[in-house]
């Protein structure tokens, strides 16, 4: 564990503790994409299987936990608590032309070809594109709220993070994992647009707005 | 193991 990856990861549940809040206190979900957290919600299903199998740390235990638990709140306060305020008409992104790529992806390319590694593989090619529809539903409203803006920062920043920490520890345990890695990248660079508008928008204290 | 390395990270 490097200053990094803990970063990274502090990051990340910070992200999802925002989002949590934001509907929690607004009692409403405008704005989010509910198909960006079905996605997520995949994503930490198939990724974290290996809390059944593997013992690595308390610590890495007990975040798996709470990105799991999380993420059933999330999709519980907006699929049943909040329905009625979801954002239907602009959630409209296809996501099986995410699910079904990450799938033969999966398939072609992993470490192994075993249940578990193929799983693992597809959540961290899922996530690299798991924010799609987020961002989609943003350009198509044009605007997001503040709140919402902090977290896709925090979210955006924690794959950021992870890639420094990579860099880490290709330097100082010569560790490295390509598929993390080019996920990884995909990832970041998807935020990038978004990391701009919301460092010279947000930031000065004004909406995220896009240009007409 | 390398395979359990790749998977300590979340």
């Amino acid at each position: 564990m490097n200053i990094f990856r803990l970063a990274g990861d502090l990051s990340h549940l910070l992200a999802i503790i925002i989002l949590l809040l934001k509907i929690w206190k607004t009692r409403s979900c405008a704005g989010i994409s509910g198909k960006s957290q079905v996605l997520f919600a995949i994503v930490y299903l198939t990724r974290y299987l290996d809390l059944f199998t593997t013992y690595i740390s308390l610590y890495n235990s007990i975040m798996k936990i709470v990105f799991i638990a999380a993420s059933g709140a999330t999709l519980y306060l907006m699929y049943v608590k909040f329905k009625a305020t979801y954002d239907h008409n602009h959630d409209s992104f296809r996501i099986e032309f995410l699910l079904i790529p990450c799938v033969i992806l999966a398939l072609i390319i992993n470490h192994d070809f075993t249940v578990m590694e193929i799983l693992w593989t597809f959540s961290i090619y899922l996530e690299s594109v798991a924010i799609l529809p987020q961002l989609f539903l943003v350009s198509k409203t044009g605007e997001a709220e503040s709140i919402t803006s902090h977290y896709l920062f925090a979210l955006g920043s924690y794959r950021a993070l992870y890639l420094l920490n990579w860099i880490y520890r290709y330097m100082a345990e010569s560790h490295y994992d390509l598929i993390a890695i080019f996920a990884g990248v995909v990832q970041t660079i998807l935020y990038c647009d978004f990391f701009y508008l919301y460092i010279t928008k947000v930031l000065k204290g004004k909406k995220l707005q896009l240009p007409a | 193991s390398d395979l359990k390395d790749a998977h300590d990270e979340l």
